[in-house]
């Protein structure tokens, strides 16, 4: 497996906070569950309806998608499982090599 | 040989290095490669020079790719130029004015240390390499480290966060080196381009703070027709502005310190695409993003030559 197969079972989900309120708590949230931020480049840029992407590692995936139901903070899973996009990705670069 | 190095596909570091030496052997001509220093862990930091050899004085354009590591899609765009330039410097009026009238300094990856760590650890880095013995955490971001407004609004001053900006500006080595050379040549080179993702987006200085650029009209212009040419090749829409307005404020750029230290025009590419993918954009994907990205590329380069002052 790729990367040692550390990515298996991450997500990266789009939020987009609505409110200040819940911008506040998003971040708090994803400074406590240690998300990898893919934009913005910082939590401090995220407010009122910033498009937030975050890359969620798996023990911590279920955590953040509870807290988003709780709150109804909206949301879309953007890549359900990282590892298998990566394997995925290597699959078709190894049969376009063979071909 | 040209043909055979596969352009829509992700290099490892060291293929690309090897890329690039193959070229300079290769077409001297047209290319001349030299390092402009080491990177924290030692590698060396390769520039290409490409344009037809002059006595005459010419004017250059800079190019960097892969600030940040895990934004693959950038040196593999910086690749493409450099093929696209080779292989139609004799068919293709535009670019053989290109290299006939400018050189252009290509750094397919600044970060490479981030770079080489991306492909063989963790895909998602972003920072440098770089450590320091009192703190746990590695790495500054290239793109928060260079002395404009240094680590003002936008970077954070924790080394273990993404947009730590260093202990000093300039402090990383590859951020040195560059800024070293931009500065030595800064009299010819007219041009500075960035190139990142993802965002689909085409910025212009000031990302430190909201105001507009003395040049404003020019640049602006020259990004209007740049998103607008990129969209009439296969209808996707790249945003264009102010980085600080159109993006977020941010404070130690590359593009912000260029501008800052003479080079009029500057601008930072945030390539495909807006999150579907995200950094995971697919190989088959490589050739459009550059297809789309390398007309915008040369209508800046001639506007800047033609109508800009």
């Amino acid at each position: 497996h790729l990367y040692s197969n550390r990515y298996a079972g991450d997500k990266v989900i789009r939020l987009v906070p609505n409110t200040k309120e819940e911008a506040y708590t998003l971040k708090k949230i994803c400074h406590q569950l240690k998300v990898d931020l893919w934009q913005p480049s910082s939590l401090s840029y995220v407010s009122e309806g910033t498009v937030t992407d975050v890359h969620i590692p798996h023990n911590g995936s279920r955590a953040l998608l509870a807290f988003l139901e709780e709150a109804t903070i909206p949301y879309k899973i953007l890549i359900e499982d990282l590892q298998n996009t990566l394997e995925k990705e290597n699959s078709l670069q190894a049969q376009r090599n063979r071909r | 040989s040209l043909s055979e190095y596969n352009y829509e596909v992700y290099h490892s570091l060291e293929e690309i290095q090897n890329w690039m030496h193959h070229l300079n052997n290769t077409h001297s001509g047209l290319i001349h490669m030299f390092s402009i220093g080491k990177s924290y862990e030692g590698r060396s930091l390769f520039v290409l020079k490409l344009g037809r050899r002059s006595r005459a004085y010419k004017r250059a354009v800079w190019i960097d790719c892969g600030i940040h590591a895990r934004e693959w899609i950038g040196p593999a765009f910086c690749q493409w130029f450099v093929k696209e330039a080779l292989l139609t410097y004799r068919s293709d009026p535009t670019m053989r004015k290109m290299m006939n009238h400018l050189y252009f300094y290509i750094m397919p990856v600044l970060n490479v240390d981030g770079y080489h760590f991306s492909w063989t650890n963790d895909r998602f880095w972003r920072k440098t390499r770089s450590k320091r013995s009192k703190f746990p955490c590695r790495g500054v971001d290239a793109n928060r480290n260079w002395k404009v407004k240094w680590c003002d609004e936008g970077a954070s001053m924790h080394p273990c966060d993404d947009t730590y900006c260093g202990p000093f500006p300039e402090s990383e080595p590859e951020v040195k080196a560059v800024a070293n050379f931009l500065r030595k040549h800064k009299k010819h080179i007219r041009a500075y381009l960035s190139f990142h993702a993802y965002a689909q987006m085409l910025l212009y200085p000031y990302s430190y703070k909201y105001e507009a650029i003395p040049n404003f009209n020019c640049v602006e212009s020259a990004a209007y027709k740049a998103v607008s040419v990129l969209y009439s090749v296969y209808g996707v829409l790249y945003k264009y502005g102010p980085a600080s307005s159109t993006l977020y404020v941010s404070s130690g750029s590359s593009m912000d310190w260029a501008y800052k230290n003479g080079i009029p025009y500057t601008f930072a590419f945030e390539l495909r695409d807006t999150g579907h993918f995200g950094f995971l954009l697919p190989e088959m994907l490589i050739k459009p993003t550059c297809t789309e990205t390398m007309v915008a590329v040369k209508n800046i380069t001639l506007h800047l030559l033609k109508k800009c002052p």
